[in-house]
């Protein structure tokens, strides 16, 4: 059985999609069989991989409504351990279509449920906002990144966010753990980014990953290639800093 | 009859906070009775001005509803010409309680009419999604700020932005306008962030600010002040930066 981990935050541009890219890409290249589901309706995980949204016909949604089988719509991507579920504009309707279903934030658990027998590692890629799609990923989820810029508005959303998860472990699954919270964006030279790691490490020491992702320029450019940095310049501080991460993710599951 | 703009875009983490309250000062500086309403339930710009998001009892939503009279919630600034309509965390559960109204596109139109008596310039800071809230601003506001990211996936979601925006005009708001297109966050060393001003100078002409917002740290740093950028440091290239745009707002609007 394979662990899904949901990258999360509802504050917007700290790094989820980043993160789960590149993360997804290191996990492969680190052997692990993976799975990156992208459930914003921008899209960017899937342009990030070189896949055009346009092109894209189903996505998670029409396996959330029982339409098509979920495996069916794994697309192959340049990393051979690395499958992508691409996102689709269907997705903006689908918070309003679902809002009067019933157990409305529990239709992610089945089609994951069938994934997870085929992948080590499923990782998802969460819109900017607390809406139900990114409910139902938590729901379904077994653990959450959440991603902080190292700027100050980014640290005010994480008490927000914690409570939400606090609320949804209490009701509507019990197993969902916090993976970590990550770094993103830290430039050591600015007082600002260094403040903001001391007051995340004093309020949530035992929540933070040891690797902290860097402000790297290669990061920002390998989306415009349609690859993740590893595969566009692997010898980067941002690729090598994600590497890191997949590592330190295996780790800690080795030992539990 | 004051103007009403609506700052807006899906992608996160683009500058849409920083410019509305930075903007917002300006006009303000400028002598402009100014307006600043925060309708993001992260309230990120109501906390940038040095407010408590915990202490507001009634956000925008409660005009929305006719429970308030929209100008007994103003709130004074440390700016004269400056007043604040806060955020509340209330707004999260508004989308879904207004899913079955009446017009339900159309709620912010009768208070913003009314404000608008009493400003020159209301200016809304909207939160990363174009859900219902972010819909009744559009449909109430005269004209609309994209803030575009020097970066990739902020290029990416332009065109989708674009494209909603002439759906919102042939449907709801046939007088809404595109007051402009204003880059953020620009470094002139970043090879990527030059490529983009190309892209997009090339693609959307007509629609750009000639004013360009540097990436400028105290721009970061003014909101963990509770100050916007003319106050917390007047001579920064960041503050100098959004005074420049309101005098470019400004011009525009006299020559009409
Ligand atoms: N460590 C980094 N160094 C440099 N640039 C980065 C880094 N991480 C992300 N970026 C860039 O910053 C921008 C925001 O990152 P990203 O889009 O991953 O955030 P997000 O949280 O997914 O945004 P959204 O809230 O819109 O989904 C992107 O243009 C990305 O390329
Ligand atoms: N020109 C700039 N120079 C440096 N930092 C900036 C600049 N503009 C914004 N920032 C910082 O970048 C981060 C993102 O900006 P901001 O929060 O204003 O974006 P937003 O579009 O409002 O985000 P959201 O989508 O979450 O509402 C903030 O921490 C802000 O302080
Ligand atoms: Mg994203
Ligand atoms: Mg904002």
């Amino acid at each position: 059985m394979g662990r899904t981990i949901a990258v999360a935050n509802q504050k917007g541009g700290v790094g989820k999609t980043t993160t789960a890219i590149n993360l997804a890409a290191s996990l492969a290249v680190l052997e692990q069989r993976t799975l990156l589901i992208d459930i914003d309706p921008q899209a960017n995980a899937t342009s990030g991989l070189g896949i055009d949204p346009r092109q894209v016909t189903s996505s998670i949604y029409e396996c959330m409504i029982d339409v098509v089988e979920p495996s069916s719509i794994v697309q192959k991507t340049a990393i051979q351990c690395l499958g992508l579920i691409p996102s689709h504009i269907n997705l903006v309707g689908a918070e309003v279509e679902m809002i009067n279903f019933e157990s409305r934030e529990e239709k992610m658990r089945r089609p994951l449920a069938l994934l997870s027998e085929d992948y080590d590692y499923i990782i998802i890629d969460c819109a900017p906002s607390l809406g139900l799609i990114t409910i139902n990923a938590l729901t379904a989820a077994d653990s959450l990144i959440i991603p902080v810029q190292c700027e100050y508005f980014a640290l005010e959303g994480l008490g927000k966010l914690l409570n939400t998860t606090k609320i949804i472990q209490s009701r509507l699954n019990p197993e969902l753990e916090i993976e970590g919270i990550l770094l993103t964006m830290y430039d050591s030279r600015l007082r600002l980014a260094n403040q903001i790691v001391e007051e995340v490490k004093k309020h949530f020491q035992k929540m933070i990953f040891e690797t902290i992702i860097p402000r790297n320029t290669r990061l920002g450019e390998a989306p415009s290639f349609g690859k993740p940095a590893i595969l566009y310049d692997g010898e980067s501080k941002g690729a090598i800093s994600y590497l890191n991460l997949a590592q330190e993710i295996i780790n800690k599951r080795a030992v539990q």
